[in-house]
């Protein structure tokens, strides 16, 4: 059975991940699939954006991706 | 599917660079 709202997308989390390894957008947006988090891909794009502003991680190209990453 | 995660990334990052 489906289980949407098993996972969350917040601040906090998106925190987490970025403060463990640098990650591409696609990279997070792995971690919070619409399957996972019930939100439809607008409310994805739209959250995660918003979130990404406020922390405004640093960024570093890396094999010609470019990952965000924050320090601890 | 990835395509749909490749055009949900691209979204995501233009509205950041205009952020920025």
């Amino acid at each position: 059975t489906p289980s949407s709202g098993d996972i969350q997308l917040t601040e906090e989390a998106v925190r987490r991940y970025l403060t463990r390894k640098p990650m591409t957008t696609k990279d997070l947006l792995k971690k919070f699939q619409t399957k996972k988090t019930g939100l439809s891909s607008e409310q994805t794009v739209n959250v995660l954006a918003q979130i990404l502003k406020r922390l405004n991680p640093d960024r570093k190209v890396v094999h010609d991706k470019m990952h965000f990453y924050l320090k601890e | 599917s990835s395509s749909e995660a490749d055009e949900m990334a691209a979204a995501i990052e233009a509205e950041l660079n205009d952020f920025i």
